[in-house]
């Protein structure tokens, strides 16, 4: 379940549609400070599924939308695609025989959210069901998020024992 | 799930105590239940002795060290359950020169079996990349990606 | 008390206001008191906006943006009360090499009134530095202070 | 009250005495991980009175005392010396007079305490007293440990007051 392409509009600092195109082996992201990087980042674990406004470094979910800049109006809408191959045929058997898997995730400023497989609507669980089944959803120990490496020395015992089990 | 946490565990930790001297040219590492008799509760602790010195109170190590100490547990875990592609933003911003090369070397031999994406600052971090993308902000307050030619860090 | 820590938030504030634009080349911050009727246990609230940015929760900021924001405020207060000297430790890790080129300028007009000690891996504030410490661990386990060329890094 | 030296022995890796010579102006600390820079900012809080073992990384204050590497055996003792130029003629009666003063804390392993103004042994009130009279003592602006600069920003409102208070 590799990443194939990314497309982000109207989240956070991407009021303007991006789109990376991830090819094999490793990316690097670059850039001076405030430019967005992390952003990237945030709009991946946003359309896989996060939940919570704070780990998106938010404090209500609508933050994720473009609030606007100087020379620019805020939007009302934040959209996030990751496309994902998927040569190993995994997943769901409406989605099995597909070589590419389209996720896709809408949140408007009143409120309401949309999500999408392969432009299909469907419901929230069955994003995250279908990281989980394809072995993409353990995010504890393949994403790390800037300046939380140090947690996991930091930490107490009893809260390391969640990386293995992730890995379980 | 008593059974395959074990497992689990001393796959990790087989791993890690493979790992850790790799990164820190020598030294050893291991990972401890705080609780052999309770599986389902038991904490974990992780013993560190860097090249050289001596087993001691982790919280005794340098920044540099406990941000690879971290990597080298988090490598571990991955290489026993790689996840398909694996997001690190700055980890490398705490490391000298000597370390991230060998961190570097490190993620060049995990990415042929998982996608690697790194955020960094640092050129060697950048030098090691497949695939090089720029983030800026032309108009401020909004992010574009721009082509990048190393030089230009 | 409640006068002097008014008129101290009052002057930091200001000096506040002047630093944040010199380190962010542009844009404004200041501090807000969350009671102002209660001066003995209001808490101390930071609006920034980054140029051209808008003003947004300050969780919302990139880990550059926090690290240079906050510096600004201890350099307003230090502006306002110089301790005879400052010891900053590896501040600069998160700072492009704009940002770092920034920093250390006001750390040099600053250094004039205070001391100030650097620990850093950043070659340019190495070279902002009068006088280069060299740390090193030749028997291991083992501090010991060297003479050092910045061309070493 | 300027930072003149610092000599350090028997503190963390330095084992060995190490003198710091500090002049005027910017000294920058380098050296790669590891290999005792932010030691070097431990010795100075310690010296200035520092009594919380965890605000030095440690578990027991004990921790502060070299406790060995493959080589060296560990020693029994900790000393830590800064010697402060005192060209305000700042101080208590007793120091006002000298254009040097020189504060000195050591510790034994069986948990002794030992501290000197000018080698004259006193309580380590004294020393703490010395560097609130003096206008050293505000360390909470004047010494960010590795880490630890971001923690303004993700503090509460309430728990930031104290750097107003300290510079009031
Ligand atoms: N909803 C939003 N609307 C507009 N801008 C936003 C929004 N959310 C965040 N931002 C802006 O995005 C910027 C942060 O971006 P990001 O964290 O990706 O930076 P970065 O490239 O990782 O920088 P650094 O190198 O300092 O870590 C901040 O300036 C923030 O104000
Ligand atoms: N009591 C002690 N006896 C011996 N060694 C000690 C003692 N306390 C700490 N150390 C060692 O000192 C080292 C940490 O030193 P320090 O934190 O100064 O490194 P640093 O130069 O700041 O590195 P970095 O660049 O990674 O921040 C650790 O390896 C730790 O084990
Ligand atoms: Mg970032
Ligand atoms: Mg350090």
């Amino acid at each position: 379940m590799k990443i194939k392409r990314l497309e982000i509009v109207g989240f956070k600092s991407f009021v303007d549609r991006v789109c990376l195109d991830f090819s094999e082996g490793i990316a690097a992201v670059v850039g001076p400070n405030g430019c967005g990087k992390s952003n990237i980042l945030d709009a991946i674990r946003w359309v896989m599924g996060e939940q919570s406004a704070r780990n998106l470094r938010g404090r209500s979910m609508e933050d994720v939308i473009f609030g606007g800049s100087e020379m620019r109006k805020p939007v009302g809408m934040a959209e996030v695609s990751l496309i994902l191959s998927n040569e190993g045929r995994l997943g769901p058997p409406a989605l099995r025989d597909y070589p590419e898997i389209m996720v896709t995730r809408r949140l408007y400023r009143n409120g309401d959210s949309e999500y999408r497989l392969n432009k299909t609507p469907c419901r929230l669980l069955d994003i995250t069901e279908l990281f989980i089944d394809t072995g993409v959803g353990a995010r504890a120990y393949s994403i790390i998020e800037q300046g939380k490496i140090g947690m996991i020395l930091s930490a107490r015992p009893e809260d390391r024992r969640f990386l293995i089990e992730e890995a379980a | 799930t008593r059974k395959r946490f074990s497992e689990t565990f001393r796959q990790v930790n087989d791993r890690f105590q493979e790992v850790f001297p790799r990164l820190f040219l020598g030294g050893k590492a291991e990972l401890r239940l705080t609780d052999e008799q309770d599986l389902l509760e038991t904490g974990i602790d992780i013993a560190v002795q860097p090249p050289g010195k001596k087993l001691q109170n982790v919280n005794l190590l340098s920044g540099g060290e406990k941000a690879l100490t971290a990597v080298a547990l988090i490598f571990a875990i991955f290489l026993i359950k790689p996840s398909p592609f694996c997001i690190l933003d700055e980890v490398d911003a705490p490391l000298d020169d000597a370390n991230i090369e060998r961190f570097n070397e490190l993620v060049r031999e995990m990415s042929d079996k998982s996608q690697f994406i790194l955020i960094t600052h640092n050129k060697r971090t950048m030098n090691v990349a497949d695939t090089l993308y720029g983030v800026t902000m032309e108009s401020p307050g909004v992010s574009k990606l721009v082509s990048v030619r190393i030089n230009d860090f």
